[in-house]
């Protein structure tokens, strides 16, 4: 028997709206830590990687080990039906085909549930190598959102440059060349508001604009993000999903041929 | 030109 519930809806809808433009279906892999789901999209360019610990839901029983495939636009029909507000319980049987998405509002006088069916994926698990990363990038998770926006206009990829005196964004195409620096914040009052660079090296990167803007529909998740860089090795963007959790992404560079 | 890199080189299928 498997059953989590959320005091909140809008936490699962904003969990999905971040993951279902990379991923059309993903394995939720259930156990008594919590959940977990790790895929790359079609075009293995990028990782999504979302952990949700069991202490942080209201109620969460997992007595057995259990993957669930899920279709993910069926589940964002499914969450459309609930208001913000709602509790939200998922329950399943152990060896299950199906599972039961449940909405009750705050005062118990609605309750809906809805059955989705469960999907066999041909999943890969992939193992992530630790890595030494030479600078770590944290600041407001809006300002990123809004850089990548920006920079997206000029070019298909953006710079990311890194030292210790800030990260520079840059993008170069037809129109022009565009460049956004982020000094680090002295001292702010706002922990939130804070840019905050951990250097060993400096580093610059190349990624493509189009999967950054992607990572940046978990914005409504977390007010800061945290870009983690090293030569040639993928960039993780991590979104702190308060209390419960984190979603991560993996982007792999782009090289000079 | 650049190109894109994917990410199977970087990890390992377990």
């Amino acid at each position: 028997m498997f059953e989590a519930r959320l005091g909140q809806a809008t936490i699962l809808k904003k969990i999905l709206d971040a993951i279902k433009d990379l991923l059309n279906e993903a394995t939720f892999d259930c156990s008594d830590s919590g959940i977990q789901l790790q895929a790359m999209d079609n075009s293995h360019v990028s990782l999504v990687s979302l952990t949700l610990r069991s202490d942080g839901f209201d109620k969460f029983r997992c007595d057995r080990n259990l993957s669930m495939g899920m279709n993910l636009g069926s589940m964002a029909k499914i969450l459309k039906c609930a208001n913000n507000e709602d509790n939200v319980t998922m329950k399943a049987q152990d060896n299950a085909d199906t599972v039961t998405i449940m909405f009750e509002s705050a005062n118990q006088e609605k309750v809906s549930d809805y059955e989705m069916k469960l999907m066999n994926l041909d999943q890969e698990h992939l193992g992530i190598p630790e890595t030494d990363f030479s600078c770590v990038v944290r600041m407001p998770a809006m300002e990123f959102a809004r850089i990548c926006r920006d920079l997206a206009q000029f070019s298909e990829s953006v710079v990311i440059c890194c030292t210790k005196e800030g990260v520079k964004f840059s993008a170069s195409g037809d129109v022009g060349t565009a460049n956004i620096k982020l000094a680090q914040t002295g001292s702010v009052d706002k922990e939130e508001e804070a840019v905050i660079i951990e250097m060993q090296e400096p580093v610059t990167l190349t990624f493509a604009c189009r999967y950054l803007n992607a990572f940046t529909k978990a914005t409504p998740l977390s007010t800061q993000v945290q870009l983690s860089m090293c030569a040639d090795v993928p960039l993780v963007v991590e979104y702190a999903i308060k209390d419960l959790g984190h979603i991560r992404y993996y982007l792999a560079p782009k090289i000079e041929d | 030109a650049q190109t894109q890199v994917r990410l199977d080189s970087f990890f390992t299928a377990l």
